[in-house]
């Protein structure tokens, strides 16, 4: 009867330098919520599908992590989220991706995994899925940050000066961009 | 990208994954987050694993999956399975990032090979700790 739950929110060049003290408490602390979330599920005899996927729309929803809310930005100025998600009782998967409206990713990944006869579904498609099972469809803009928007051309303006391709971001541009030349 | 692992009251295990990928991306690149085996993996018998990093290194060497199947096949512990994917064949690749991971036992693992990954757990006995660098 014992539970656990565990959760990351990405990895990369991330400094103690470049972090100050109030954004390192605010990643601690959104981490812990996103950990209670899914552990009060655990505790109360829910299932761990149902613990990642509400741990996982906590930190969707808070623009510190490059997930739904304050994701990066693709070359295009918009946001592009894909997500994926496995049941180890049975080795069911549902997975998502290139998807701009939908705005729980995770969840949409559930319901495929729970309500569809395939695993993966990409962009329109998946959208007009999410819409069919009665998902909450929103704006792209309503993922955009000042902050990933400044990341971005940061980005393009080095790969004007021919330094930098797609880079993976890092979890915040303040610590340093974590720059891998894809 | 953020990632979730977690073991039920039945013994069950799952994953999860969701991200919004690469800044600057183009060409409809498509990273491991989505894709099973890469950079989201579940299975009672060995293990769960979430992946964050270099997206590309962990669809080649499909290292979610890879955790889970050293434990299913080698029968090493999740630690020993864990880090033989960070610290040996995704930094051998090239590659950078890192994993959490839970087996049913409630044993865990998060390594990674970059300056740091947000990361933290409630374990088995309740203990709560998060974790930066």
């Amino acid at each position: 009867g014992k539970v656990a739950i565990v959760v990351h929110g990405g990895a990369g060049t991330i400094l103690r330098e470049n972090m100050s003290a109030e954004r390192e408490e605010a990643y601690r602390t959104a981490l812990e919520h996103a950990l209670r979330t899914g552990h009060a599920i655990l505790t109360a005899g829910g299932s761990s599908v149902d613990a990642v996927v509400t741990a996982i729309q906590t930190m969707e929803e808070s623009p510190l992590f490059n997930a739904g809310v304050g994701a990066v930005f693709t070359n295009k100025g918009t946001v592009e989220l894909d997500a994926s998600i496995m049941d180890g009782h049975d080795l069911r998967a549902g997975a998502v991706a290139a998807v701009s409206t939908v705005k729980s990713p995770i969840e949409l990944a559930r319901v495929i995994m729970d309500q569809s006869v395939h695993v993966m579904m990409v962009g329109e498609g998946a959208e007009q899925y999410a819409q069919t099972h009665g998902l909450e469809l929103v704006d792209n803009s309503h993922f955009h940050t000042e902050r990933r928007l400044l990341q971005l051309k940061r980005a393009q303006e080095r790969e004007g000066a021919g330094e930098v391709g797609a880079v993976i971001g890092s979890e915040d541009p303040v610590e340093g961009l974590d720059e891998k030349f894809g | 990208t953020v990632g979730v692992v977690a073991l039920d009251m039945d013994g069950d295990l799952a994953a999860g994954t969701s991200t919004g990928g690469m800044t600057n991306k183009r060409f409809g690149r498509v990273g491991d987050s989505p894709i099973i085996g890469a950079g989201t993996y579940a299975d009672n018998e060995s293990c769960a694993v979430s992946a964050t990093g270099h997206g590309e290194y962990f669809i080649r060497g499909t290292l979610a999956h890879d955790v889970c199947a050293i434990m299913r096949y080698t029968g090493l512990t999740l630690v020993e399975s864990a880090n033989a994917v960070i610290h040996g064949r995704l930094t051998e690749m090239g590659g950078t990032g890192g994993v959490i991971s839970m087996d049913r036992d409630g044993n865990i693992a998060m390594p990674f090979n970059t300056a740091g990954m947000y990361r933290g757990f409630i374990d088995v006995n309740g203990a709560l700790s998060i974790s930066i660098y």
